[in-house]
């Protein structure tokens, strides 16, 4: 475990408990999109099936089981708590899920490291978590006045891929045989995707005026 | 999982 890796790992759990506590205090889900929400909860159950054959570490185990947990949480309120659904806003969010799914499954089935059903869910997370945000930029793009919550959440879930990054590069020189062509190329798509977002943030951020995209 | 995969990774 090195730094990079530690404080991605801390920003992404931060991430995650940004939007938990927003939508747990204020009791709305404004701004966020239920499509990607699902999306990441595929993602962890589909990565996380390791959890039943291999132990790595405790840190390892109950970092996993957070992710498992809080995404499905956060789905489960958006879909059914009495209060927080009504803030959320259907028509605007429109991605359709298997327009993302499909792909990524095929893709993984056709160029993963090992053809078996563990490898192939893993490498169909690791593709799907690369685009699942698209649901979530779009409806950004659509609403574009963002509250800094919403804000901070798509920041933070950045800063964590752009760490990753870091961490590939620490560990291809440090640890013998890490060439990991899938991981790399699909975490640099999805840290390419937030760029867009980043410019904005920061020029708001610089400005110190509230974040807002334009059309 | 051995050193070297990044199957450790979250």
């Amino acid at each position: 475990m090195n730094i990079f890796r530690l404080a991605g790992d801390m920003t992404h759990l931060a991430s995650v408990l940004v939007l938990l506590l927003k939508i747990h205090t204020i009791k709305s889900c404004a701004g966020i999109s239920l499509k990607t929400q699902e999306l990441y909860a595929l993602v962890f159950a589909t990565r996380y099936l390791d959890l039943f054959t291999d132990y790595i570490s405790l840190y390892n185990t109950l970092m996993k089981l957070i992710f498992l947990v809080s995404s499905f949480s956060i789905v489960w309120y958006i879909r059914h708590h009495k209060i927080v659904r009504r803030s959320y806003d259907k028509d605007q969010d429109t991605f359709r899920h298997y327009f993302l799914v499909l792909p990524c499954f095929l893709l993984a089935l056709v160029i993963n490291e090992k053809f078996t059903v563990k490898e192939i869910m893993w490498t169909f997370s690791l593709y799907l978590e690369a685009v699942a945000i698209l649901p979530q930029l779009v409806l950004l793009q659509r609403t574009r006045n963002i509250d800094n919550l919403t804000g901070q959440y798509v920041f933070l879930l950045g800063a964590y891929r752009s760490l990753y990054i870091l961490n590939w590069i620490y560990r291809y020189f440090t640890e013998p045989h890490y060439v990991h062509w899938i991981t790399w190329i699909s975490g640099l798509v999805q840290t390419l995707l937030y760029a867009d977002f980043f410019y904005y943030y920061f020029q708001s951020w610089k400005n110190n005026v509230k974040l807002e995209l334009p059309a | 999982t051995q050193k070297g995969s990044s199957h450790d990774e979250l």
